[in-house]
């Protein structure tokens, strides 16, 4: 006993100098947390060689090659591994049998069980994928941020707004500020961003986040440079650079719009309600070339409606 | 891949997510 609590005592006189100890620790490694977390951009000409590889006609071939239908023997064995390395959640698959999927193709643009997804009624703004939050907040100064800390441009994103270039209003000299005030948001409102990454092993269908209208599309057919978490916050500006295809609108408060940014190896996007949209061309076009669609009539789309795919190519 | 929402909404949206954290198709974003 005397033992004991003479051991007890000696642990309690250690226990201050091991706290401090401990707080010191902590400190040192959120020091060095933090220290691994500033932002280090890209260099000009390390971004200029990225945009160099041929990635577009690389996810072409991957795109091609996953669209050969496999052996029956193979298909189990063969996407098991994609499964076990991305972490896909089998149980959630409308077809839980990988026996089904002819290639990784079909895999990958998998559809979920009706019931495994239930639509929030209680907010008006709801999810349209499956992934991660990679930055949200307000949009400021013409300015949005794809990580913290890391920007790009509204209008590099978005192009020239396309109610006013209807009538021949030519707004690329504007200034990034300029450019966002002619937006026309309304006294009392605000420019808001969110945007979701969607991880290789998540289900990549997209569906209407609220109740809104489409009035217009415009695809740029960009580079298909990585999207990762790690490249956004590498390269200033990825988002201007990638292919996407950018559906804009109006919703209860004002303007709306989604986008779909392309990826490495994912560069095939399916909107199901634009069968005119191709994505992945091989025809070359200079940086900042668009095409825009309008839509006379405009098409309604309820939250949670399916929207459309990511597909491989 | 990647989706952006770019919209308008009142001064006092409230976004119910947080940065990096994972998000399922359906769940709110906010209100």
């Amino acid at each position: 006993v005397n033992t004991a609590v003479s051991k007890k005592s000696r642990w309690r006189r250690l226990g201050l100098p091991a706290g401090a100890g401990l707080a010191l620790y902590g400190g040192y490694r959120q020091f060095f947390y933090v220290e691994k977390e500033e932002i280090k951009l890209a260099k000009n000409w390390h971004v200029t060689l990225y945009r160099k590889m041929p990635l577009k006609a690389i996810s072409r071939l991957w795109g091609r090659f996953n669209d050969l239908h496999l052996p029956v023997f193979l298909r189990h064995p063969l996407l098991s591994i994609y499964v076990w390395m991305f972490g896909c959640n089998l149980s959630e698959a409308e077809i839980e049998d990988l026996k089904h999927y002819r290639n990784l193709g079909e895999f990958f643009r998998r559809q979920l069980k009706s019931h495994v997804r239930p639509i929030d009624d209680a907010h008006s703004l709801t999810s349209p994928a499956d992934g991660k939050i990679l930055h949200h907040g307000q949009v400021k100064n013409g300015v949005v941020e794809q990580v913290k800390g890391v920007t790009y441009s509204l209008r590099g994103f978005l192009g020239p707004a396309w109610q006013r270039t209807r009538h021949g209003e030519d707004i690329n000299h504007l200034s990034d500020k300029e450019y966002q005030e002619r937006l026309g948001v309304k006294p009392g409102h605000r420019l808001y961003h969110t945007i979701i990454y969607l991880a290789p092993g998540d289900y990549h269908r997209f569906h209407s986040p609220t109740q809104w209208s489409i009035q217009h599309r415009r695809h740029f057919p960009g580079e298909l440079l990585s999207v990762s978490p790690g490249v956004a916050r590498w390269v200033q500006g990825l988002f201007n650079f990638n292919e996407r295809v950018v559906y804009s609108g109006t919703w209860e408060h004002g303007f709306f719009s989604m986008t779909a940014v392309g990826a490495t190896n994912v560069g095939s996007i399916k909107i199901y309600c634009d069968e005119e949209l191709t994505t992945n061309n091989s025809r070359k076009q200079p940086h900042g070339t668009y095409f825009d669609k309008s839509f006379s009539n405009p098409i309604s789309f309820n939250k949670g409606e399916m929207f459309g795919e990511f597909n491989l190519g | 891949s990647t989706i952006v929402l770019i919209f308008e909404a009142p001064n006092d949206f409230d976004f119910k997510i947080e940065n990096s954290k994972k998000i399922k198709f359906g769940e709110a974003v906010g209100t």
